[in-house]
């Protein structure tokens, strides 16, 4: 089965920003 | 390349599309700024602040070549090119109109890869500035980027002084954009 996950595409910049810089810690 | 309108497509697949260009171009954003000459200074906390306020900004300049006026339509990163009037009629008009307006009087400058660049870095670095702790380097910094764009811009077309003005008057197109439209939802498919 298929859901979707929804999110606002200002959260969702949000969250690659973030896991960017954590990744490069 | 002709539109190919995605008849079997649904709103919902190319949503997904749509959502999906988004990821890779973030990433591209992050990099970008840490190429901006003092960005990589300031604080992480800073910079973080900066690029969740800014990127969505960032993402409509970068966009902007993916609009093609005459044949009025979209490509996006997959490489799917849709007809305007077909994602209007998907309901997704209000953002891409938006970006479409605002991508047709970006275009209208003619600016160079370079101009492009500088321009871009100082939209990043005038993002809103709620958050940051150490406002007066962010502010040295965008006035050092302001500086450099205006010497490449008068540079270029020394005869056209409103060239520097118009762009500079873009940020505030940019600030409406983002405020009308990063609440936009966006939706993805999760293998459950």
């Amino acid at each position: 089965p298929q859901t979707h996950r929804v999110m606002t595409l200002a959260d969702h910049i949000s969250h690659i920003i973030t896991r960017d810089f954590a990744r490069n810690q | 390349m002709h539109p190919q309108t995605q008849a079997n497509k649904s709103a919902q697949e190319i949503w997904e599309d749509f959502s999906l260009s988004f990821t890779p171009a973030v990433r591209e954003v992050v990099e970008f700024a840490k190429h901006i000459p003092g960005f990589s200074s300031l604080s992480q906390h800073d910079q973080v602040t900066l690029l969740k306020a800014g990127t969505f900004e960032v993402l409509m300049v970068r966009f902007a070549s993916l609009f093609n006026f005459k044949e009025q339509t979209v490509t996006f990163i997959s490489g799917t090119t849709y007809s305007l009037d077909a994602l209007r009629s998907m309901g997704m008009g209000d953002l891409l109109g938006g970006m479409f307006d605002f991508s047709e009087k970006l275009n209208a400058l003619e600016l160079s890869p370079e101009e492009l660049g500088l321009f871009t870095a100082v939209v990043l670095v005038s993002a809103d500035r709620s958050g940051i702790e150490n406002v007066n380097s962010v502010e040295m910094l965008q006035e050092s980027l302001i500086r450099a764009l205006r010497t490449l811009v008068s540079g270029s077309a020394p005869g056209d002084a409103s060239r520097f003005t118009k762009l500079l008057l873009k940020l505030p197109d940019l600030r409406t954009l983002n405020n009308m439209h990063s609440e936009k939802l966006l939706s993805f498919r999760v293998e459950a």
